[in-house]
């Protein structure tokens, strides 16, 4: 049969950086063909398609929660791979090598993460869980 | 075919565009 795929809506203009990227302007409906675990999703619309950022694609149909984990607030041991400075208030600075807990797992590549008493937002592709090998 | 995803972290909008607050 047909394969029904999930519409979205931007929540924001998006300018595209790279050429398998699509950008988006806000209010655009884009189909989701691929939910890659980065946070990229492959989409298109009409005729054009690339990755788009997941943060900035809400449902069309209301909160798409059933995909969406709980937050573990015991936490899950990751260390950081990737370095990375907070670039909005709500995320957290990291050094290569630190060990951070996950507390929520989010689909749009930013979990939620906790080191010592801080806690904020940090890009899931530069978190290994404690114990594996990349 | 799909390529692979970009490998930088994909970026967020705007705080005042966010659909969850934090």
């Amino acid at each position: 049969g047909p394969i029904i795929l999930q519409t979205y809506r931007a929540i924001a203009d998006y300018e595209k950086s790279s050429s398998t990227e699509m950008g988006v302007k806000a209010g655009d409906a884009v189909d989701v063909v691929e939910k890659s675990e980065s946070g990229w999703w492959f989409c298109q619309q009409k005729n054009r398609r690339g990755w788009v950022p997941a943060a900035y694609l809400e449902p069309m149909d209301g909160p798409d929660e059933s995909e969406e984990q709980e937050p573990n607030y015991a936490g899950e041991l990751h260390v950081v791979r990737k370095g990375y400075t907070a670039a909005q208030e709500d995320e957290i600075s990291l050094k290569e090598g630190e060990t951070i807990e996950v507390i929520h797992k989010l689909l749009d590549g930013w979990w939620v993460v906790r080191k010592d008493e801080a806690t904020g937002y940090y890009p899931s592709m530069y978190l290994q869980k404690a114990g594996e090998e990349k | 075919t799909i390529k692979h995803p970009p490998t930088n972290p994909p970026p967020r909008p705007p705080p005042d565009a966010r659909k969850k607050p934090p």
